[in-house]
């Protein structure tokens, strides 16, 4: 899940490296990702809170992690009318310390629920398409997971 | 040719499903 969803990631036009799990897990890349799927949301105010310097250091990692995964649930809430399922939240502390794909993968399939629910979403959905069917076929799970654990 | 086939398939189901989330509305209470 995590290796597809950080292919899907390239897609978009970050400033931050997204090659692999270790330039993922200081958040500041999934809030640029954030940021292009709905700039009006995520918007700058919101992006300039997440700290860019981080380094090693696993305390900012956390924290811009928290903020980002703060957006997403105010995003499922407030803009899809849903809730999270509990499933589905990731371990963020796995993150930030020990750079956990699986946990990583969760918090990325949290970021595509936005990406194909948001009002921009046929462009997202287009690009998805045009990725190797190897990848599709994790999208598409990740997705129908999503989608099964919807709480309306 | 059986795996051509198979991959015609596996292409049809990536797009259904896609194109069926392309029609699904946008999910906004607003």
């Amino acid at each position: 899940l995590c290796d597809s969803l950080i292919l899907w990631l390239q897609t978009f036009n970050t400033a931050e490296s997204c090659r692999e799990v270790q330039d993922l897990t200081n958040g500041v890349a999934m809030a640029q990702v954030l940021h292009e799927i709905d700039a009006a949301w995520f918007d700058n105010a919101w992006l300039s809170r997440i700290k860019e310097d981080v380094g090693d250091n696993w305390r900012i990692k956390a924290s811009n992690l928290k903020k980002v995964l703060q957006g997403i649930t105010d995003y499922y809430h407030e803009f899809l009318g849903q809730q999270i399922s509990e499933d589905l939240l990731p371990d963020l502390n796995r993150i930030s310390e020990h750079s956990d794909p699986v946990e990583l993968g969760r918090l990325l399939q949290l970021i595509l629920g936005c990406a194909v629910n948001c009002e921009k979403k046929q462009e997202h959905i287009q690009v998805i398409m045009t990725l190797e069917e190897s990848v599709q076929h994790v999208v598409m799970a990740a997705i129908q997971e999503l989608m099964s654990k919807e709480i309306v | 040719d059986p795996s051509m086939k198979a991959g015609a398939t596996s292409e049809g189901v990536l797009a259904n499903f896609f194109n069926s989330l392309l029609s699904k509305k946008t999910g906004s209470p607003s």
